[in-house]
């Protein structure tokens, strides 16, 4: 089961747009494909048309309690499964802050499902703190999700650091897989800039012993498109949504590129 | 002295380009204008051309060690000075958690400079923790940028139950004066109908007693311009920058809506 972590604590930059699309341009695939909304915002579990009610058994369970996994799951489609966020994660930082092993606890619930999916996609929230942690510990490989903006590229440096120190004390076979550029202003000059910045840094880091040594740009950008910001509003996924607009079609070239294959339909 | 915080806890909605831009062009009448940074991104202090190296004093040191505020500031020009943030700033969190009074320390450290500025204007991170409290505390009004996109409504209950914490608690005179609507994609639908729900929900609380029964939606909306996200790479606003891009006449007309004149030039 590959095990993916969408991560970047800075906000706003496209982590749950692109976990939702690309989950689900892998699921079209006939791939099983599990979901975990590890953010208290629960913005994931809202894309995907699942309301995140008071008493809804969620991934904070899991965290907090020991649930398995099997029982907080929601079947989206027969190969669509996401285990939803709940408002009390937000607590969880506090909560969790002296229990033993704190850091691995979703990857301690892993084994009951490892073969029951091919992909496991993880959303994680703006922060580095024990719940993207989590993620981190729990993954096989990271996507960091980068608006290509000045601004952008300052916090980046700190999410490789983290992910290192992850990769060295708790997840040996821990790997940044690539780079996605979202919210892509096509023909600006600084989104080229910030892109060429990018494979440039990527490039330089191949014969390092660095967790993204092997990590790579993707050549597919998704574009701005309304159609992307409007499809949360109604519960659903782009390929939903929006079937034929760009969004639609950047993320099921992407979720191709994430996969290693030629496209996808 | 109008002191303003700029909040949203949610990343990347436009807070640091609205204090930027809304306080340089504030300076340009004439005004003495203090700009604030405490966020530890330091985004405000970069774009304003001020580098967050290493031994720089900054609001650091005014939270952690009671330097007056004019020993750590930067005079960018006559009427527009920027006390810069640091690094240090992300252990403020955990370092100031048992220290008496930590939500008022920056409030305390006003009077001091209370008849040097007419305007005061605070750029927060994007949380809800000590650094935003910080601001709030010591603010008489709050702006809230906003990106009219149906996630970013989400989390605006969730500030406010903040904002109305501290202004029953620590600051009686807090007001709620604006809602920006920053990267409005001018033309859509989505952006339409959530201002449009803005709208409404703030003519709903007039005569509530709430801190923002009398905030309005301000009438110019900051649309989406590259110029606005090149110009921190260049350590300048967006009027040094590209003084006739759209980016610097909505700033300019939001600025004056601001301070309720007619307009700026
Ligand atoms: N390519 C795009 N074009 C237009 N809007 C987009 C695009 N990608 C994402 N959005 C919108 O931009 C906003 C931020 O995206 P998203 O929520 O995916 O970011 P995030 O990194 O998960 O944010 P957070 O840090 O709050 O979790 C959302 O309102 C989303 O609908
Ligand atoms: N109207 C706009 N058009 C285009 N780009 C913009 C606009 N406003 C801001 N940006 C860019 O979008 C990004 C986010 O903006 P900004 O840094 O002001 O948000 P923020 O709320 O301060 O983020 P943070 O939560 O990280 O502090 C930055 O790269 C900025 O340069
Ligand atoms: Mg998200
Ligand atoms: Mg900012």
């Amino acid at each position: 089961m590959r095990r993916i972590a969408v991560i970047n604590q800075k906000g706003g930059v496209g982590k749950t747009t692109s976990c939702c699309n690309v989950g689900a341009a892998i699921a079209s695939t006939g791939r099983r494909v599990l979901m975990i909304d590890l953010d208290p915002q629960a913005h994931l579990s809202m894309h995907l048309g699942v309301d995140p009610y008071p008493d809804r058994t969620s991934v904070y369970d899991v965290l907090t309690d020991n649930l398995p996994l099997s029982e907080a799951l929601i079947r989206l489609n027969d190969n669509l499964h996401l285990i939803p966020a709940h408002i009390d994660l937000a607590a969880a930082e506090m909560e969790l802050v002296s229990v033993m092993g704190r850091e691995v606890l979703l990857r301690d619930a892993m084994p009951e499902i490892a073969d029951q999916y091919d992909v496991l996609m993880m959303d994680c929230p703006p922060s580095l703190g024990v719940l993207t942690i989590n993620g981190l510990a729990a993954a096989t490989e990271v996507l960091i999700p980068l608006q290509p903006h000045f601004l952008a590229l300052q916090g980046v440096g700190k999410l490789l650091e983290t992910i290192e120190l992850v990769q060295k004390r708790i997840n040996p076979e821990l790997v940044v897989s690539g780079i996605i550029l979202c919210m892509y202003e096509a023909g600006t000059r600084l989104a080229a800039e910030v892109t060429s910045d990018l494979k440039d840094f990527v490039e330089s880091s191949r014969d390092s012993q660095k967790p993204w040594s092997s990590a790579k740009v993707f050549d597919t950008f998704i574009r701005r498109n309304i159609k992307l910001a409007e499809s949360p509003g109604y519960g659903k996924t782009i390929f939903d949504y929006a079937q034929s607009s760009n969004g639609a079609i950047d993320y099921a070239m992407l979720a191709a590129e994430v996969l290693g294959i030629e496209q996808i339909d």
